[in-house]
């Protein structure tokens, strides 16, 4: 029973108890209610069996940790290159959620079949948010590392410019529509696969490239190391209603919106880096992030805890 | 000069918060809950004797149960040791979806305890 809330001892005891009632049901089915009320006490559906080695995202530590108030041991001394910047979202936000949740994207999704090399899509799949949470903020996160040899450059070369767009349409929503991407067998796969191979053979008289929007828009500076935080809220409500295409992340160099930015991959962390040999560990915690901040309507907040002596 | 100690009845001890610290290894949850290890619950418990005392935050409903058990016990019991006041606690863990999330969780832990 490794995936009981109840360990086995426990189950033994309140079993025990629970004939000492003397009711006409069962005693297990009399634990197993107890069990589901543990579980809905923290939303769950069932146990949670992660693997032991799962990696959990350092953002997510740091959040915990700003929440309970401790500033005693700075992220940005525990891990080099954090930026000691990253908080909890305005108190205006934090006041009024009390649930965050981090979610990765899909990478076998972030090539888009018309948009440049360079763009990448980026494909959360946030169906699982529980139908009784409402949403009040999302943030998408991304990872930027110093390009040492951009140290010395002069401003205007250290400069590129990070693009989020929102992907709105696809030319043909039907075959290319991902709303329930987590049920795409490997099969449906090789089907999309060879559709679309014929449609390039065949010429296809529809528009090829997606329609996009952009949603945000920096200037960033190469030679410094930080995470990157958009308001990505109104397109996350969207997708919980509507079709979930994702977003799309462009880098360019400040000026030339034509170029692709140098050095993408080692810069902003949008993609794993194969000539790392700390991969993949490292891309789990520099990976781009969504966070989701959410109210269950219980009475409860994430707000910076004040430390109380007790 | 031998003198022979009265001896009393040991006191029972009166209504007040005891400690508890929840390790969540102890139920097998530390597999999934990241953050914290475990946390201070504390629990109530004691007697609500007559005279029910000032921080035993007695209710109106508690002093008049007194008064009907000191009648005639058969008739109630005494007012019981119970929280009056709880705090939420945070909590970071994986759920079943393999999703990392920080959750604020209500009346989690008692701050304190009265004659209910």
């Amino acid at each position: 029973r490794a995936s009981a809330m109840i360990p086995e001892i426990g189950r033994n005891n309140l079993i025990e108890q629970a004939a000492k009632y003397g009711t006409n049901t069962r005693e297990d089915e009399i634990v197993n209610e107890f069990e589901k009320k543990l579980l809905n006490m923290f939303g769950l559906t069932r146990r949670p069996t992660p693997n032991e080695d799962m990696p959990i995202p350092r953002i997510m530590q740091h959040l915990y940790k700003a929440h309970m108030g401790d500033t005693s041991d700075g992220p940005h001394d525990l891990y080099p290159g954090w930026e000691p910047g990253f908080d909890l979202p305005s108190d205006d936000i934090a006041s009024t959620v009390n649930t965050a949740r981090s979610f990765h994207h899909k990478d076998e999704f972030e090539r888009i079949e018309g948009l440049p090399d360079h763009h990448i899509r980026l494909l959360f799949n946030i169906s699982t948010l529980p139908p009784n949470e409402n949403l009040k903020y999302a943030e998408l996160l991304l990872h930027r590392e110093e390009i040492k040899q951009h140290v010395s450059l002069p401003d205007e070369d250290r400069m590129q410019r990070i693009n989020i767009y929102e992907v709105i349409k696809f030319p043909d929503d039907d075959v290319t529509d991902t709303s329930s991407f987590d049920d795409v067998t490997e099969e449906q796969n090789r089907i999309l696969e060879i559709v679309n191979k014929r449609r390039n053979k065949f010429g296809s008289q529809k528009m090829r490239e997606p329609i996009t929007r952009l949603v945000a828009t920096r200037l960033v500076d190469t030679s410094n190391t930080t995470w990157e935080r958009f308001d990505v809220s109104a397109e996350t409500q969207k997708w919980l209603k509507d079709k979930n295409h994702g977003l799309v992340v462009e880098i360019v160099r400040d000026g030339d919106e034509s170029t692709p930015a140098p050095d993408v991959t080692s810069h902003v962390r949008l993609r794993r880096d194969v000539r790392n040999e700390n991969e993949p560990r490292e891309w789990h915690h520099k990976r781009p992030l969504l966070l989701t901040y959410t109210h269950d309507g219980k009475e409860t907040n994430l707000s910076r805890r004040s430390r109380k002596k007790r | 000069k031998a003198h022979r100690k009265k001896e009393r009845k040991p006191r029972r001890k009166s209504c007040q918060r005891q400690d508890l610290y929840v390790d969540f290894s102890d139920v097998n949850w530390d597999d999934w809950i990241v953050a914290p290890h475990g946390y201070h619950a504390f629990y109530c418990n004691g007697e609500c004797p007559f005279p029910l005392a000032e921080y035993m935050n007695a209710t109106n409903h508690a002093i008049v149960q007194t008064l009907v058990n000191s009648v005639d016990p058969s008739l109630t019991p005494k007012p019981c040791c119970v929280p009056t006041e709880l705090s939420p606690i945070a909590m970071l863990y994986v759920d079943e979806c393999e999703l990392v999330v920080l959750k604020t969780y209500q009346q989690m832990a008692v701050e304190g305890c009265g004659c209910r």
